[in-house]
């Protein structure tokens, strides 16, 4: 099982550090704020209040036995070069440091940060890829050269069949899946919307309305079918 | 083409107004800062000075004719409570507001905010996912009930044939995609390593150590599939 430190219990170190308690990971969890300390305390399998600058400190806790530390530390700049130094020199396998700046991410990376993370700035490329396609809910990049993608049903998709449509030979990309929605009863006799998933659709199987497509292609070719009314 | 307004230009606002930008979608930049405005200008097709909380000044700007309104304010939780109220009253369809606290979060939702991010603690968790999945490179939720992964080839796969391994009627799942490491030589002769991938896999495809495995179904046969060793 390996073993996890997050030193810093800022807004993403606290989530860090909650998201590995909740999912049975031993974490020892470190900031110099005694609130913090006291807060992650009811989650954490330790919660210690010290100064991560001080190696001697960082030492006593332990953390140099960790396989992976986690450094959300942002603002104070030199707090957290002065803390990915130290971690670097107890050979911590892994080390994950949140960013402020971009001239402090490269420092952090020439240090030995084996992943730099810019929470704001990344969130917010994130959440404009959902806004600019309202109907691509998921876009994942598979590779540098393939995508797949859940797109609407085009309209001159509606009431075919996938054999007919010839998805395959015709678009060159594969449908991985179909999702339809569908009323379901839950056990207290409420109906709601659920949602059916076929993976692997066969050539007969048909398309309606409101069904979403789940496809594999290369990226132009995706694209294209993305295109399609 | 949707008309978008970004109202606050901190490191999660820049970023959409830049996203956006990128993606050749019109975007009216909008904060109180000097500096952030001559910066925002250089790529948003309009990025102007002034204090949002004043709804004269929004209206003479245009916003109310925008269909969405990003606003990425966060500590100043006063300024981001009353621009979501006006950005309502305006009667915009989408308004995208981020969050400092959770109580500010509510507040925004209350007052009519079609989407609350909470960046540092969405990274966070996004971030903590990677790091315990190791062998799973993507995990995505299709739907409640199926997942797709990523997953390293078991060693018991190995110099096997996707039909010796009858993947799909023993383990219930779908062999979506197979990823191989190549040698690729770029137009400099210099030799990297790429990445080949095969779209739905035939039979007599075989595996080998290295590959890997792009695999569909439902979640509890995914879970035994990534024990598999
Ligand atoms: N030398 C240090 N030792 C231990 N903890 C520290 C040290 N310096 C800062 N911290 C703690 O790290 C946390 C985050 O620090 P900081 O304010 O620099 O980041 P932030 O980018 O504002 O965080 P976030 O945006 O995730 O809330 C704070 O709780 C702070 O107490
Ligand atoms: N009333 C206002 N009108 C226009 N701009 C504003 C107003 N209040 C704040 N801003 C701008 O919004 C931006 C972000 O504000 P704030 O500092 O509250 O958020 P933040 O959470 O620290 O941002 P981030 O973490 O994304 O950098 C700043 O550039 C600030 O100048």
């Amino acid at each position: 099982m390996k073993q996890f430190a997050v030193i810093g219990l800022g807004r993403f170190g606290m989530s860090v550090a909650q998201t590995l308690s909740k999912k049975g990971v031993q974490v020892l969890a470190i900031d110099m704020d005694e609130k913090k300390v006291k807060i992650a305390s009811e989650f954490a399998a330790r919660a210690i209040e010290l100064d991560a600058t001080d190696e001697t400190a960082l030492r006593d806790a332990g953390v140099p036995d960790v396989d992976v530390a986690v450094v959300g530390i942002g603002r104070n700049i030199a707090s957290s070069i002065l803390i990915t130094l130290i971690l670097k020199e107890f050979e911590i396998k892994t080390i994950i440091a949140k960013a402020f700046t971009s001239l402090q991410g490269k420092v952090l990376t020439k240090l030995g940060a084996s992943r730099v993370i810019y929470p704001e700035r990344e969130m917010g490329a994130k959440v404009t890829e959902s806004l600019i396609k309202p109907g691509i809910f998921e876009h994942i990049k598979l590779s540098p050269t393939h995508t797949l993608v859940e797109v609407d049903v085009p309209k001159n998709f509606e009431e075919k069949t996938i054999g007919e449509l010839a998805i395959r030979s015709k678009y060159r990309v594969q449908v991985v899946a179909i999702k339809r929605k569908v009323t379901k009863v839950d056990k207290n006799g409420k109906a709601g919307i659920g949602e059916n998933i076929l993976i692997a659709p066969m050539p007969d199987d048909g398309l309606i309305k409101g069904d979403r497509l789940v496809l594999l292609g290369q990226n132009e070719d995706i694209e294209r079918v993305k295109k399609i009314k």
